[in-house]
């Protein structure tokens, strides 16, 4: 999975980091500080499509072979999160009460095409 | 080039208009996440002090300072569970021998929680007296809103306590809060005694002693159809 960097146009993972404090949102937010979402972006060429997500199905060999035989599939392949992680979160609910989740798919962790 | 995948597709912003977009998604993605239509506008917090001292008792090694999870001891997270912390709010009672705690709880209408686990936390002081037995008899129990105290309450349960230095006690109330829910209450009303020749060492002066103030933890997850037709099967 590629890491987003100025020379870099191909699917990649952006690292984006939000402190709660900077968008005043720390009064009932109490854990963490921040918020690591990161996101995808970039193009997806026809050979890139497929890795590294769907590589190993059935699918995927199906469209390789329509690709390697120049067969146009009118198929779009898009840049995308293979692989998210939990975050953990401390906060006042509307009710006032303190409530402590573990919401899952928060943090993007690699990127690749579909 | 790749109509219908926004990822690929969007046309290049400026730096500080993509930033604003990315923090307006990132914000509408939590809210949503976390079942709420807006952020809670906090009014009135609990002490810090009270906070850190239960959060340090509860998560301790359990929550890295980003956020990110120690996975040992904490739910799957496809159950979906969570944890709530509540603050008592302390009165005096009529017969002054045992500290009386409030507790609220407000439920969605038609959202329906299951206990999985609960405990009452409170902060027993030392006896004073170094000649006494070191062991104290507590009791909670669970008063009727409305009700006299004294005349209106169950025992909910009793234990002893080691009291020969001052510390924190806990005491599973996952039933009582299990069956308050389902009642469909909105305040807990529990009454706990740690009577020592007529003085209450588990009672304690909110105003004063916040590090020390009693709450409740409940972990907790919401009931679906699904896992009341799985326990129907089972």
């Amino acid at each position: 999975s590629l890491r987003c960097g100025d020379d870099v146009s191909v699917c990649c993972k952006r690292d984006f980091y939000i402190k709660f404090k900077d968008i005043q949102w720390h009064d009932w937010i109490i854990a963490p500080e921040g918020y690591h979402m990161n996101y995808c972006m970039g193009q997806c060429p026809q050979h890139l499509s497929g890795s590294p997500g769907i590589a190993s199905s059935f699918h995927a060999t199906v469209f390789s072979q329509l690709k390697v035989n120049g067969i146009n599939t009118a198929a779009s392949s898009c840049c995308v999160p293979t692989e998210r992680q939990p975050l953990s979160m401390v906060y006042f609910n509307s009710q006032h009460s303190i409530v402590k989740t573990d919401v899952p798919d928060m943090i993007v962790e690699s990127c690749g095409c579909t | 080039g790749s109509p219908g995948c926004p990822s690929c597709g969007l046309p290049a912003m400026e730096k500080d208009a993509e930033k604003r977009m990315m923090i307006e998604i990132a914000k509408q993605q939590l809210l949503d996440k976390l079942h709420l239509k807006e952020r809670p506008n906090i009014t009135q917090t609990v002490p810090r002090a009270a906070l850190l001292t239960a959060l340090r008792k509860l998560h301790s090694g359990r929550v890295r300072q980003d956020g990110s999870l120690e996975l040992e001891n904490t739910l799957p997270t496809k159950d979906q569970g969570y944890e709530i912390v509540s603050f008592a709010d302390i009165n005096e009672t009529d017969s002054g021998d045992a500290a009386s705690l409030t507790f609220q709880f407000l439920q969605e209408r038609g959202q329906s929680i299951q206990v999985l686990q609960s405990s009452l936390w409170i902060y027993a002081r030392s006896s004073e007296d170094p000649n006494r037995d070191s062991r104290l008899s507590a009791r909670v129990f669970l008063s009727v809103e409305g009700g006299v105290s004294g005349s209106n309450r169950t025992l909910v349960m009793e234990k002893m306590l080691e009291v020969q230095q001052s510390n924190w006690h806990t005491f599973p109330i996952t039933r009582t809060l299990q069956a308050f829910l389902d009642g469909g209450q909105r305040r807990l009303h529990l009454e706990v005694s740690c009577d020592e020749d007529g003085k209450n060492l588990c009672s304690m002066d909110a105003s004063s002693d916040t590090a020390n103030q009693p709450f409740l933890v409940a972990q907790v997850r919401l009931r679906d159809d699904h896992s009341k037709h799985s326990l129907r099967k089972r």
